[in-house]
C-alpha cells in the first residue's frame, strides 16, 4: 500500500538548509506492522510526514494505495488523509484550549457522520487508550504529558483509518501504559490495518514485524524480525 | 536543599477538578541525583513544577535552600529560579520562531552577563548536548523532536544552576544520544549540582542514585539504589 521510490527532502529556509532525506526507497504491503528507528535528526519524522501526505518530497515518487500523490491536488490529498490515514504527531498537535472530546472528534467533524455517532466513536477510541472518562471534559492543556499523548492516539483512530502512522507514540508513557498502547496497535493490525511507527525504544520496536533503520536521511537496514 | 512537607495540589477548573498531589513528603540533600518514576497522570510534573518554584502547592510546605517559598513574592521567586534552578520541560516550551541560540540565552538575557559571555555559555551548553553547530541558527521549529529536546536541556544549563529539574529529558532521543545526555547529567552531578529527573525508562532511572515512585499523587516508594 506504501511505495516510496528514491524520496529526497531538502528543507530550504534562511540559514536552515538541510538535506533531511537523501534517497529513501521501500515498499510496505497492506496489513504490515513496521517500526522505523534511527538517531535523532536522521529524517524519521520527515519521512512519516511524506507517507501521511502532510508534506511532499523534493524529488522522488510516493504512491499510496497505487496513486502517485504528486498527481493529487490539495483537496484530493486532504480527502486521502481524512479517509485512510491516522497520524499521531511527535508533539501531539492538540488544540490546547479545546476539550479532549472536541480534539478527538476533529478528524470526523465535517464528514457525514451524525453527532451521536461521532461522540460514540470518540468514546470508543478514548476507552481503547485507557483514558479515564472524567478527563474527557478537561481541556487538552489540563492534562499530563502522557494523557495528551493518549488523546493524540485516540484522535488518530476515530476516522477508522486503514493506515496508522505513529511518531514516538509511547515517548511519554510509563512502561505499563506503553504496553497497553502496543497491544492496541497489535489488535488494530490484526484487523488488517497497516501500522508504521517511529520509536527509539527497542522493546517497542520488538513488537513490530519489520524494522527499518534510518541514518542521515538514508535507509541503513530493512529487515523482518522474528516475533519477540 | 529540597524539603517537601505534605504537599497537596488541587487543580480547580471548569469540569477539571483534580487532586494531583495528595500529601507528598521527602527531602533531597544538596548534590543528590534522584529519579522520579510513576504512571502517567500520577503527579510527577505537578511535583516538579512546585520544586522549581513555577507553581505553588494548595497546602503543605516547600523549602528550597532553607527558604519557605510561600514567603517569597513573585519577584523573589523569579530571582530564585533565575539564579539556582535549571528546568527542562516535558514539552520543551521553546520559542518556536526564535533561533536555537536565542532560545538558549533566554535565562541569562537580562542578567549582568555581557553578550559575548552569554553566547559563549550558550555555545558551551549546546556542545555539551552534542547539537551540531550548523543547527544553532535554525529556528527551534525547524528542528527534529530530539534536537528540540536537546536545546531545552542546553537552555536549562546556561544560568549555571545548582538544581537541575528535568522532566522526561530523553523521551525523544535515540538510545545513544540519551546515554550521552545521562553522562552529561552525571558530570554535572559530580560538579556538586543536585539533579532530579522524571523518567519512565528503567535504564535511565538506573543512572540515578535514588528512585522516588509516585502513584495517584502519593509517594509509593523512596529508596536509594545500588549503582548500575
Ligand atoms: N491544569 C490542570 N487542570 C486540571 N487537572 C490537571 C491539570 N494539569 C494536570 N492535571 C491533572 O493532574 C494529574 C497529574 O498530572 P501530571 O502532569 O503531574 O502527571 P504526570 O505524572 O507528569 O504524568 P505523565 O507521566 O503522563 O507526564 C493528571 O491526572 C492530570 O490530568
Ligand atoms: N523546517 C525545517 N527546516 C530545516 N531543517 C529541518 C526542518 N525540520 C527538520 N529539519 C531537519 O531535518 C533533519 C531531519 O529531521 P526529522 O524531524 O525528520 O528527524 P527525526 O529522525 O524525526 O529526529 P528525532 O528522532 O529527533 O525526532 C534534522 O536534521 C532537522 O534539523
Ligand atoms: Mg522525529
Ligand atoms: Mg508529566
Amino acid at each position: 500500500v506504501i511505495e516510496a521510490v528514491d524520496l529526497e527532502k531538502i528543507y530550504d529556509g534562511a540559514g536552515a538548509k538541510t538535506h533531511a532525506l537523501r534517497g529513501v526507497t521501500f515498499t510496505i504491503e497492506e496489513g504490515e506492522f513496521a517500526a522505523i528507528m534511527g538517531p535523532s535528526g536522521s529524517g524519521k519524522s520527515t519521512l512519516m510526514h511524506i507517507l501521511g501526505c502532510l508534506d511532499v518530497p523534493t524529488t522522488g515518487t510516493y504512491r499510496l494505495a497505487g496513486r502517485d500523490v504528486a498527481e493529487l491536488d490539495l483537496h484530493e490529498l486532504a480527502e486521502v488523509r481524512r479517509s485512510t490515514v491516522g497520524f499521531v504527531f511527535q508533539a501531539f498537535n492538540l488544540l490546547p484550549r479545546a476539550t479532549v472530546m472536541r480534539n478527538v472528534v476533529m478528524p470526523i467533524l465535517y464528514t457525514r457522520t451524525d453527532p451521536e455517532e461521532r461522540e460514540r466513536r470518540a468514546a470508543e477510541a478514548l476507552t481503547a487508550v485507557q483514558l479515564d472518562e472524567k478527563l474527557w471534559t478537561h481541556r487538552s492543556n489540563e492534562l499530563s504529558g502522557g494523557q495528551m499523548q493518549r488523546v493524540a492516539i485516540a484522535r488518530s483512530l476515530v476516522n477508522n483509518p486503514s493506515l496508522i502512522l505513529a511518531d514516538e507514540p509511547t515517548g511519554n508513557l510509563d512502561t505499563a501504559t506503553g504496553d497497553s498502547v502496543m497491544e492496541l496497535f497489535a489488535r488494530l493490525n490484526d484487523e488488517g490495518r497497516t501500522i508504521v511507527l517511529i520509536t527509539h525504544e527497542p522493546d517497542i520496536a520488538a513488537r513490530a514485524k519489520r524494522v527499518i533503520r534510518i541514518q542521515d536521511g538514508l535507509i541503513s537496514e530493512d529487515a523482518v524480525q522474528a516475533d519477540a
